[in-house]
């Protein structure tokens, strides 16, 4: 053990592990996440080459292996709470399979009939079914009633023609899309008898279950390498008048009957449920990037000897210069702030999530504006802040080794995805000016 | 906003713009007391909330004015859009430091309270330090007192110094979750760093290939 960092734990002068209780949510959590934690830390079908090392091919495959492996463990495991689910994927960046978990099953769950259930459910449980969910397009983002994409009804089939109309209407980005996934729930503006009926959920098939062969008219692939997130395929999908029976567009709420009538859904704010979740996770996650950023670059600054502050003395450790805490503990402060808000963010969610199945949609509007408000806060602070901590780093900062590099980018992308910032910004104004 | 000024009373976190609606008539900056006290959480939180009131009131107002030139209520918001983003940070920024001190309420170690409450002052001073324009305009923070926000900040760093490692091993990230030579646990990253570089795949053999292909033709050409 270094001795500096010997020094500055011996000087602490608060319990280490009851903290660490008070951020997992109570002692029993904090045992729970260890022993998952050891079970995948010491499984050696999770170890590979350290992913710098690997080309991007490379990297995609060393996930697709880890995704498989994962499910395989978590069935063998017994582990179907969501939340330790997500202690376990906690070693994974991001892997191809994120979508078909955490958008495709979720998202049958909640929009699919107790008929589409039957036939679609244990499939993808069992992932004969490998779904993804694309909703943005090259040319559409946050603005959904901007998609292009649409499927048309045909009484005389009993089928929906999807199509992709125009280059901006190519679904663009969904993880998985490109080379892993052979279903898609695709967001599709619903054209039956004539009229327009804005935006529902489809599940098209892609490629052939067999061969995984791209099915005809759908055209699909990778968009190429990006910024971060080697290691998922997100991909691009043009439809070219694919038909689809009637019973794959889900149909919980919305329907459209066999001559081709709509039914509308009991409530348009069904949807606003999922987005809160979403948002929830994500300011938890913009705690979670800022702590290990902070985790790094303060323990490194800890045994970083560096110039001087009085003549003639041996170099101090950086972390004791006041322009080196000046600029991370101000970040360590942000960092528990957030995930302290993470923690509110999901207990408020978890009893929203209980009035709207009573039918209270009450306090929706509200949580719906402060999520969107508070993703967009603290993704922007959390990014610039990873960024501060790498720079403390010095130049070592800039080496992947340092991992900082890897937080970055894989994180950075929070600032756009789920709704670009600053539309979410707008959003919660408006809900300000309005109250 | 416009409930507000309206007389309806408002639930949840936006209540506070019924009660700022009250305490924001105008009146002359100098004659209202300043309610800052640098040592005080909760008075902190109080200057976020008002902070973020005037501010909605500030966005509100321009859409207003907006409208009083003929241009459409959509005309008016987009004119007034960095308004109203920056209301929505300041509600956002309430939030945040609300939230940490009720938190602080929570906690029953007093070894641990102390030193989340020293967290979470500072996270509120720095934010009063960054945008102490919005704090200035407002009235509720005068110049001399921002010297002081600035004085109690540096305490703080100071206050912080012997816990800082202690706070991030609190995250308790494994090093194999943290993946960083810089942030190991044990501290020793110059001896891993070494050995972390040696294993990069540029160094499989001791001369690459591209010197033979390319930089050993070049000297015998040069």
């Amino acid at each position: 053990m270094n001795p500096d960092i010997t020094r500055e734990r011996e000087n602490a002068t608060f319990d280490v592990e009851k903290l660490t209780h008070i951020l997992d949510g109570g002692i029993e959590k904090t045992k729970r996440r260890r022993e998952i934690e050891s079970l995948v830390i010491s499984d050696p079908d999770f170890q590979s080459e350290d992913l710098n090392f690997l080309s991007r091919s490379e990297r995609y495959d060393a996930a697709v292996k880890k995704s498989a492996h994962m499910i395989l463990k978590l069935r063998e495991y017994g582990i179907s709470d969501p939340e330790e689910i997500y202690y376990y994927s906690l070693h994974m960046i991001n892997t191809p399979l994120d979508l078909h978990l955490g958008m495709f099953l979720p998202t049958l769950l909640n929009q699919a009939s107790p008929e589409q259930m039957e036939t679609f459910f244990i499939p993808a449980w069992n992932l004969e079914i490998i779904g993804t969910y694309a909703q943005t397009e090259m040319g559409h983002g946050t603005h959904l009633r901007g998609l292009e994409t649409t499927a048309t009804y045909d009484p005389a089939t009993q089928e929906f023609v999807m199509n992709s109309p125009t280059i901006t209407s190519i679904k663009w980005w969904p993880g998985g899309l490109g080379k892993t996934s052979n279903h898609a729930i695709v967001l599709a503006q619903l054209h039956t008898q004539g009229k327009c009926h804005g935006l529902q959920a489809f599940i098209v098939p892609l490629r052939s279950m067999n061969t995984h062969i791209p099915l005809p008219g759908v055209v699909v692939g990778d968009i190429g390498p990006k910024f971060g997130f080697d290691e998922v395929d997100n991909g691009y999908l043009k439809l070219e008048n694919v038909r689809i029976p009637r019973d794959h567009m889900l149909m919980k709420y919305a329907k459209v009957e066999a001559d081709g009538t709509y039914v509308k859904p009991p409530s348009a704010k069904l949807t606003y449920g999922t987005m809160v979740f979403i948002r929830s996770m994500i300011v938890g996650e913009a705690g979670h990037a800022l702590a290990k950023s902070c985790t790094i670059a303060i323990r490194y600054s800890s045994v970083r000897h560096q110039s001087e502050i009085r003549p003639g003395e041996p170099e101090p450790q950086i972390m004791d210069y006041q322009t080196q805490q000046y600029k991370l503990f101000p970040l360590l402060a942000t960092a528990y702030a957030y995930k302290f808000v993470g923690q509110y963010m999901n207990q408020v969610y978890h009893r929203i999530t209980g009035d709207i199945s009573q039918g209270d949609f009450s306090e929706l509007p509200e949580l719906h504006a402060l999520s969107a408000g508070l993703k967009a806060f603290t993704t922007w602070t959390a990014s610039a802040g990873i960024e501060v901590c790498r720079m403390a780093c010095g130049g070592h900062g800039y080496s992947r080794c340092s991992a900082l590099p890897d937080i970055y980018v894989n994180f950075v992308p929070t600032c756009t995805y789920e709704g670009e910032n600053t539309v979410m910004m707008l959003q919660t104004a408006r809900f300000l000016i309005k109250s | 906003y416009r409930q507000a000024s309206a007389g309806h009373q408002l639930s949840g976190i936006v209540s506070y713009l019924n009660e700022s609606e009250r305490r924001l008539q105008p009146q002359s900056v100098s004659s209202r007391p300043t309610v800052v006290n640098v040592n005080d959480l909760a008075s902190l939180v109080d200057a976020y909330k008002l902070r973020a009131a005037k501010l909605v009131e500030m966005a509100a107002k321009s859409i207003q004015q907006e409208l009083q030139k003929r241009v459409s209520q959509e005309d008016a918001w987009n004119n007034s859009a960095i308004d109203l983003v920056r209301a929505s940070d300041a509600h956002c920024h309430y939030v945040v430091v609300k939230l940490f001190a009720a938190k602080l309420g929570e906690i029953g170690d007093t070894g641990v309270h102390s030193v989340l409450s020293t967290l979470a002052l500072l996270y509120a001073l720095q934010g009063i330090q960054q945008h102490s324009g919005d704090f200035l305009q407002t009235g509720l923070l005068s110049v001399p007192q921002l010297s002081q926000v600035s004085q109690r900040l540096k305490d703080l760093l100071a206050q912080l110094r012997p816990n800082a490692v202690g706070l991030v091993d609190a995250f308790d990230y494994r090093d194999e979750m943290l993946n960083s030579v810089l942030g190991r646990y044990d501290g020793n990253v110059y001896e891993h760093m070494f050995e972390w570089a040696r294993r990069s795949p540029l160094n499989k053999t001791e001369v690459h290939e591209s010197y033979h292909k390319y930089l050993k033709p070049l000297q015998a050409k040069l």
